[in-house]
């Protein structure tokens, strides 16, 4: 099996079916959908509830052709479905043109393809076991499907075995409902939540930098055992980190003043620190703040009132209209202590407050409770 | 045995990752060894014999439905980006 990177926080996760398909009863649909997401929480303890309307994890819609996310379907047969990964918000696209069947030999059977692309929502990638069924090529209506072991393997890395009927906990750091946190509070965090850098390592683990220590999140705060001095797990890197991202190769940036360096997990990778000048080229100095956009492989990189946009794969990486103001985006300030890309939002922090940034409509969320939010009952449980 | 061109191939190698997104804007070269490179990618995850060539088997596969999420996600530089 092979996992994507990133994983969903909590275990109870809601869906919907937004855009049903034309050539099924909506019931026929529901039960087919329903049975193929009990496939991954047969083996886990995570859940999944239908919802009809509002806001859920992940959403379902059977579209033909080009649907809005500049991936279109190409009629019947070649490619049946895509979804995204949890990073990238989890939804499942179906392709309408497709024959989509029931309990059938005859045309493409919904319930072993969306049992498939619920496996990608949910983390896993392509696995290049033949008998998977994250092994990418339909292979035909199976009456008597069962889950492999590869698959059961790779989503029990992800979430865990299941340990009872009832399983996973329902609060999140960004839709918490409960006002009292488990286990006890950090008293650093909390008496104090401005941060120097968060970031997500490339085993999916939320990380924030602090001085001379770091915290790793839970789904509900701050892990146990934590604050930990940086250089216990990071060897050779300094305190006081101005910024920090992971990229797509896995390897994470970590950058303080004219400097930055590069490490695979725990392990410096080579010979740093070097000049960001020499790496990062037309990025200044003492950073605010780094995010990656894992879509694209752009790094953006904030100080003070500006933003750059870096693309490796260009020369010059940056492009001669940068650097843009951070007040082109409208709500976000300046200065920014943090960013972090997390589940398809970018989430900027600054004191003792945050911002969700919705790349769609390129402005700070609207939402109930209004952002910024207090990063320390959000995020870090206080 | 379905036809397929070596373009259609080339296509469906940048598709699902084993080669870089194509640039309709950029005359970007693929050579024959990146190109073999690619196919023996394809054929070793897929699980057929090994070529690195175009042969029957690969092809046949090429033509099956599938998913359409990338075989190596870190491949290229689209990803499966919303944005």
């Amino acid at each position: 099996y092979a996992l994507q990177g990133s994983r969903w926080r909590v275990k109870k996760l809601t869906y919907k079916i937004s855009k049903y398909p034309t050539l099924l009863e909506k019931k026929v649909v529901d039960k087919d959908i329903s049975r193929a997401f009990a496939v991954w929480s047969e083996y886990t303890d995570l859940t999944f509830t239908q919802k009809r309307s509002g806001q859920v994890h992940i959403e379902i819609r059977f579209e033909r052709g080009e649907h809005g996310d500049g991936d279109p379907f190409d009629g019947p047969g070649g490619t049946l479905a895509h979804a995204y990964f949890p990073v990238y918000g989890g939804d499942a696209h179906f392709d309408e043109s497709e024959h989509w069947t029931v309990n059938s030999y005859r045309g493409t059977n919904l319930f072993q393809v969306a049992a498939h692309e619920f496996g990608h929502s949910l983390g896993l990638s392509h696995s290049d076991i033949k008998s998977a069924l994250m092994a990418p090529f339909y292979r035909g209506y199976d009456p008597d499907f069962v889950l492999d072991s590869d698959d059961i393997q790779g989503i029990q890395a992800l979430y865990g075995t299941r340990t009872s009927k009832i399983g996973g906990t329902d609060t999140n750091v960004h839709h918490r409902t409960t006002a009292s946190p488990t286990g006890e509070e950090d008293q650093e965090l909390c008496s104090d939540p401005k941060v120097d850098t968060m970031f997500n390592s490339a085993d999916g683990n939320t990380y924030v930098f602090k001085g001379d220590h770091y915290w790793k999140l839970t789904s509900d705060g701050v892990a146990s055992g934590y604050p930990r001095p940086i250089t216990t797990t990071w060897r050779g890197l300094p305190g006081n980190i101005d910024a920090a991202f992971t990229y797509k190769n896995g390897k994470t940036y970590f950058f303080k003043g004219s400097k930055y360096w590069r490490y695979v997990g725990g392990r410096m990778d080579g010979d740093y620190p070097k000049d960001i000048s020499e790496g990062f080229t037309g990025i200044p100095d003492n950073i605010d703040a780094a995010t990656v956009w894992t879509g694209n492989g752009k790094i953006y990189f904030y100080k003070g009132t500006k933003f750059w946009r870096f693309d490796p794969s260009q020369k010059p990486p940056v492009k001669s209209t940068y650097p843009k103001l951070i007040s082109n985006w409208e709500g976000l300030p300046n200065n920014v202590d943090a960013a972090l890309t997390y589940h398809g939002f970018t989430y900027f922090f600054k004191d003792k407050a945050y911002y969700r940034f919705n790349d769609r409509t390129f402005s700070v969320d609207i939402a109930d409770p209004a952002f910024p939010r207090a990063t320390a009952y959000w995020w870090f449980g206080c | 045995v379905p036809l397929m061109s070596e373009n259609g191939a080339m296509r469906y190698l940048s598709q699902f990752g084993y080669l870089p997104p194509s640039n309709p804007s950029s005359s970007q070269i693929i050579t024959k060894e990146t190109m073999s490179k690619a196919i023996t990618d394809f054929q070793s995850f897929a699980g057929l014999n090994v070529t690195g060539f175009l042969d029957n088997e690969t092809i046949t596969l090429m033509s099956a439905p599938r998913c359409g999420v990338k075989d190596k996600v870190g491949a290229s530089s689209d990803g499966r980006s919303k944005r």
